[in-house]
C-alpha cells in the first residue's frame, strides 16, 4: 500500500526525529553529513516491509509503545527462561535494557506520536533473551538458529571479554549454529548475522582476538562518531566488514532510541548501537530483493560503502579497488546505493572453499631488540594456487581469507601479525595488546581478513610474525610457529553479472542513439563480436565496439573503451574489470597513487616502503643487488651501501667496522645497552678488555688490536705516531725480531735462517759454531785454508770458521 | 570469576547429538537419568540434556554413572555445558 513520494515530506511526528541526527540532515550546515542515505532509501520505497529481523540481548520490552506494533512473537524466545516470553528482567539497576534499545533502532514505529524512527520502521522486530542467565555454548546455538526460515536477520551486539586479553570466540555447537544457517536458512539464501565490533579501544584489545567478529559468517560492524573520527572505544581489525555511526567522545551526540520501562534515551552508546543499525540498512535492501544470499549481503556492503569523510591513518585502496581501512572495513554503509544495488543484483557464484596448508616447518620468532631492530620477525612466504587443480575449491576471486595459525609464546600480548596477499594489500591481522601476559600463546586460531576482497588468489602470500617484549622476559624461550595455514574464500569465476558490474555512470557505450557518431548501429550490425566481448553483444566487430567485455577494458586516449583480455602495462584492474591508469613511473601498480607501484619502469628503482618509482635513493636506503629495489638501512645507518653496512650514522652514533654504535665518551664503549668504561690500557676502545681497544695510553703501543708495555718479539717501536698513539709494527716476515722496518733490521731470524748484517739468509744449522770436533784445524779450517769458504754451500755449513778473521 | 578460571565454570547442562530421533533421544536421557529439554532450535539431532542429581557449577567436568550416556552408540556427540563470559557492547 506504501506509494513512492508519501515521504517527502519527510516530517514524521515521533518527537525525536529531529533530533536523529545520523539519519537525516535537517539543518542545512554544509556539516550536515547524513552519509547513510537512510531517507534516500525510504524514498525509493523500502522500509523493512516483510523482513523479520530478531536481537539476540538480554529481552526486548514488546509492549514498549514504539515497538509494540511492528513486535514479532516468531522471532523471539526466552532461552535464559526456556519459554516464549521474552520481556526482560526489570531490577534497580534498569540492566537489561540493552536488547530493548538496539530493537527501536532498527524497526520502532514511525509517527506514531513516540520517541524516534526505525531504520526498517515497517518491518517485523523480535527478541531472544539469551544473555540474562548463564551464557554456553548451546544457549548461543540455540539463540543463533531460533526459527531460521522466519527470521532473516540476527543482530547481536555483545562477545567475550574486551578486557584486551581474553582471546575466545564461539565454540563447537554454536559453529554449528553458523554453519547451519547460513546453509539451511531463509530457505537456503542464508541466515544474515550481524555483530557488533569491540568496545575494547581503551584497553587495547583488537577484535581479531573476538571469534565471532572474525567467522565470515558474520557481518562485523564497527562505529565512527557524527565527526568522522575514531570513537574512543573502538578496537582496529582486518575483518570488520563496514561501519555505521554511533557515540564519540563526550561531546559528540549519541544514537536516540527507545528504552526500558516505556520511555526513550537520546544516549545509546558504543558498536552496540552500530549493528543494529547495520541490521536495519540490510532490511531495507533485502526488501529490495528477497533473494539476496548472505554472500550477496556481504558483496553489496563491499561495493557500497564508503570512506567518505571517516578519519583513518591507514586507509589503502586494495588491488580490486576498493577503499579499506581496519577501522572502518570497506567505509560507512549507504542504504540507498545498497538498494539500487540490491534491485539489480545478480547472486554471486557459488563460494568456493581452498585450504592451502603452508609447510609445517617450525619457526622461532626472535624478540625486537634495539640492535637487530624490527625485522627481527618471521616471514613466511606461501605460494598459493588458489586449488587450480580442484575444480570444486578453485578460487580465483576472493572474499574472505582465514590464516589459521599455531603459536607457542610467553607473552601473547607481545605478539603483531601481518599478511600480505599476492597484489599487495597488507592487512594486520594482530596488534599488540598490552594486558595480555597469557602464556598460552594461539592454538590453530581463526584470523580473518575481507581487505583482500575482489583480489586474485594466486601468487606469494606473505605472513609475517613481529614480537616485541613489553617487559623484560625471558629471551631463553622465544616463541614458535609451530604452523599456519592459508583459507581462501572466493569464486572461480567473476562474481559478478553485467547487470552487477557496471555501474550506469560506467556502462559501455549501449547504443548509437546516445552516441550518434556511431559508425555501426548496433540494431543494424548483426556480424560476430571481437572474442573480447561477453555474451551481452556489440555493435560492431572491434574489441571498442562490445556492449560489455569479457575480462578487462581500459580507455584509449579518445575516450574510446576497449576490452582487452587482460590490462595493459601501465594499467592495474581497479574494480572487476576496469583498467585504471597506474602514476607515471610505474611499470605494474595496484593503484592510481605514485605509492602504489609493484614495479617501475626502466630508469627507476620502487621503494620498498613507500612503494613509489624514483630515480635514486634517497639517504636512509639503498639500491639493492639486482638494482630494481631502493631498501632500507639498518635503522642506524644514516647512508649505507647494504643493509647493515653503514657508510654514514645517524646523530648520537659512531662508525665502526661499517657499523653505527652508539658513540660514547673517551675511554668508554657501548655494549648494547649502555656505555661502559674501556680496558686501563686503551685510550678509546670499541668493547671490553684489553682486546677492545682502539687506541693506548700514554704508557702503552698498539701492538696487533691489543695494548702492551713494550714491543713483542717480531714486533719493533714505530717512531711515527700514528694519529698520536705510539704502535710496535710486525717485523718484516724474514725477521724473527728486528729493530725496525723492512729485512734489513733483523735482529734475530728464524730456524733455517742466519743473521748476515741485519739481513736473515736461507742457511742450514751452522755446524761448526758448536761442534768442537769440527771447529778445531778440522774440516772447516781445511775448508778455509783451501780457500772454499766462496762456495755457498761450505760457506753456509762453516758459517762461523769462514766469517771468522784471518 | 569464571575468567579466572583457564576454563570457566560447568553446568549441569549438556547438549548432544543423538541419532535416531527425539524418540531414540528421550530413551537415553531416561536411562542415565536426564531431563531431555529438546532440540537445540533449528539444529537436526541436537538435543538439550539436564541432569538434576550433578553439581550446578564446578570447576570440573562432572564424572559419575551419568557420563557413560557418551558410550552409547547413538551419541555421536556430547559437550557438557560451560559459563562463557559474554560482554554487552
Amino acid at each position: 500500500d506504501y506509494k513512492p513520494g508519501s515521504i517527502q515530506s519527510m516530517y514524521f511526528n515521533d518527537p525525536k526525529w529531529q533530533s536523529m541526527w545520523y539519519m537525516h540532515c535537517s539543518d542545512n550546515t554544509n556539516l550536515c553529513q547524513s552519509d547513510m542515505n537512510i531517507v534516500g532509501a525510504w524514498r525509493r520505497g523500502y522500509t523493512g516491509k516483510n523482513i523479520v529481523i530478531t536481537i539476540l540481548d538480554d529481552g526486548i520490552e514488546r509492549n514498549h509503545p514504539d515497538l509494540m506494533q511492528n513486535y514479532d512473537p516468531d522471532a523471539s524466545f526466552d532461552v535464559n527462561g526456556n519459554d516464549i516470553d521474552p520481556m526482560p528482567r526489570y531490577d534497580a539497576s534498569n540492566e537489561n535494557k540493552h536488547g530493548t534499545r538496539c530493537a527501536g533502532e532498527v524497526a520502532a514505529t514511525a509517527n506514531n506520536t513516540h520517541c524516534i524512527v526505525g531504520i526498517a520502521f515497517n518491518a517485523r522486530i523480535g527478541g531472544v533473551r539469551m544473555l540474562d542467565g548463564d551464557v554456553t555454548d548451546m544457549v548461543e546455538a540455540k539463540s543463533l538458529s531460533l526459527n531460521p526460515q522466519h527470521i532473516h536477520i540476527y543482530s547481536a551486539s555483545w562477545g567475550p571479554d574486551d578486557d584486551g586479553k581474553t582471546v575466545d570466540g564461539p565454540a563447537s555447537l554454536t559453529r554449528q549454529a553458523f554453519e547451519n544457517g547460513v546453509r539451511t536458512g531463509r530457505n537456503n539464501l542464508g541466515s544474515i548475522y550481524v555483530w557488533a565490533s569491540g568496545n575494547g579501544g581503551r584497553s587495547k584489545d583488537h577484535c581479531s582476538c573476538d571469534g565471532y567478529t572474525n567467522s565470515i559468517y558474520t557481518i562485523s560492524i564497527s562505529s565512527t562518531a557524527e565527526s568522522g573520527r575514531k570513537p574512543w572505544y573502538l578496537e582496529e581489525c582486518a575483518s570488520t566488514l563496514a561501519t555505521t555511526y554511533s557515540s564519540g567522545e563526550s561531546y559528540d551526540r549519541k544514537i536516540i532510541t527507545t528504552d526500558l520501562r516505556q520511555r526513550c534515551t537520546d544516549s545509546h552508546t558504543g558498536t552496540s548501537a552500530s549493528a543494529p543499525m547495520a541490521a536495519g540498512i540490510i532490511a531495507l535492501a533485502l526488501e529490495a530483493n528477497r533473494l539476496l544470499t548472505w554472500r550477496d549481503i556481504q558483496h553489496i556492503i563491499v561495493r557500497t560503502s564508503r570512506a567518505g569523510h571517516l578519519i583513518a591513518n591507514d586507509w589503502k585502496t586494495n588491488a580490486a579497488g576498493y577503499k579499506v581501512s581496519h577501522l572502518y572495513g570497506f567505509g560507512l554503509m549507504d542504504a540507498e546505493a545498497m538498494v539500487m544495488e540490491a534491485e539489480k543484483w545478480t547472486t554471486v557464484p557459488p563460494q568456493h572453499v581452498c585450504v592451502e596448508n603452508t609447510d609445517r616447518q617450525i619457526k622461532t620468532i626472535r624478540p625486537d631488540n634495539i640492535r637487530n631492530g624490527p625485522d627481527n620477525g618471521v616471514r613466511s612466504i606461501y605460494e598459493a594456487t588458489g586449488c587450480t587443480d580442484n575444480p570444486n575449491h578453485h578460487v580465483v576471486y576472493l572474499e574472505h581469507v582465514v590464516v589459521r595459525i599455531t603459536i607457542t609464546h610467553p607473552r601473547r600480548g607481545d605478539l603483531a601479525i601481518y599478511l600480505t596477499s599476492p597484489s599487495g594489500t597488507r592487512s594486520q591481522l594482530l596488534a599488540n595488546r598490552l594486558f595480555d601476559h597469557s602464556m598460552e600463546g594461539f592454538k590453530n586460531w581463526e584470523f580473518m581478513t575481507t581487505h583482500c576482497w575482489g583480489e586474485k588468489a594466486a601468487g606469494d602470500w606473505i605472513l609475517e610474525i613481529y614480537d616485541t617484549p613489553s617487559q623484560l622476559r625471558n629471551v631463553k624461550t622465544p616463541g614458535k610457529l609451530k604452523e599456519w595455514s592459508l583459507v581462501l574464500y572466493g569464486t572461480s569465476i567473476q562474481p559478478y553479472s553485467p547487470r552487477n558490474d557496471f555501474p550506469k555512470a560506467e556502462r559501455v557505450r549501449l547504443s548509437p542513439i546516445e552516441d550518434p557518431t556511431e559508425d555501426y548501429g548496433a540494431d543494424d550490425y548483426a556480424g560476430p563480436c571481437n572474442a573480447e566481448c561477453s555474451k551481452v553483444g556489440c555493435g560492431g566487430p572491434g574489441p571498442d565496439h562490445c556492449n560489455d567485455c569479457l575480462h578487462y577494458y581500459y580507455k584509449s586516449k579518445n575516450n574510446t573503451r576497449i576490452c582487452v583480455p587482460n590490462c595493459p602495462p601501465g594499467h592495474y584492474s581497479a574494480d572487476k574489470k576496469r583498467c585504471k591508469k597506474c602514476s607515471p613511473n610505474c611499470e605494474t601498480c595496484f593503484g592510481s597513487h605514485s605509492d602504489q607501484c609493484n614495479t617501475c619502469k626502466p630508469g627507476y628503482y620502487i621503494n620498498e616502503e613507500s612503494r613509489s618509482c624514483i630515480t635514486s635513493c634517497p639517504d636512509g636506503y639503498y639500491l639493492d643487488n639486482n638494482k630494481i629495489v631502493c631498501r632500507k638501512c639498518s635503522e642506524n645507518c644514516k647512508t649505507c651501501t647494504e643493509f647493515q653496512t653503514c657508510t654514514e650514522c645517524r646523530h648520537g652514533l659512531s662508525l665502526q667496522n661499517s657499523r653505527c654504535v652508539i658513540r660514547c665518551e673517551e675511554g668508554k664503549y657501548y655494549n648494547g645497552r649502555d656505555c661502559e668504561p674501556c680496558h686501563h690500557s686503551c685510550a678509546s676502545c670499541a668493547g671490553p678488555g684489553a682486546d677492545g681497544c682502539l687506541n693506548c695510553t700514554e704508557e702503552y703501543l698498539m701492538e696487533n688490536g691489543r695494548c702492551v708495555l713494550a714491543c713483542n718479539n717480531g714486533y719493533y717501536f714505530d717512531q711515527s705516531l700514528e694519529n698520536g698513539y705510539k704502535t710496535c709494527k710486525r717485523c718484516d716476515a724474514s725477521c724473527l725480531g728486528c729493530s725496525g722496518p723492512g729485512e734489513k733490521n733483523c735482529t734475530s731470524c728464524p730456524s733455517g735462517y742466519l743473521l748476515d748484517t741485519g739481513l736473515c739468509v736461507v742457511g742450514l744449522v751452522c755446524k761448526d759454531a758448536t761442534e768442537e770436533s769440527w771447529a778445531e784445524g778440522g774440516f772447516c779450517m781445511l775448508v778455509k785454508k783451501n780457500n772454499l769458504c766462496q762456495r755457498k754451500v761450505l760457506q753456509q755449513l762453516c758459517c762461523r770458521t769462514c766469517t771468522l778473521k784471518g | 570469576p569464571p575468567s579466572s578460571c583457564r576454563t570457566g565454570l560447568y553446568t549441569n547442562h549438556w547438549a548432544l547429538r543423538i541419532a535416531g530421533g527425539p524418540r531414540e533421544a528421550q530413551r537415553i536421557a531416561s536411562k542415565y537419568g536426564y531431563v531431555n529439554l529438546g532440540q537445540i532450535g533449528a539444529l537436526k539431532d541436537y538435543y538439550h540434556f539436564y541432569h538434576s542429581k550433578t553439581i550446578k557449577r564446578s570447576v570440573l567436568s562432572s564424572r559419575g554413572t551419568h557420563s557413560f550416556i557418551s558410550m552409547e552408540p547413538k551419541v555421536e556427540w556430547i559437550e557438557q555445558q560451560v559459563v562463557r563470559i559474554r560482554t554487552k557492547r
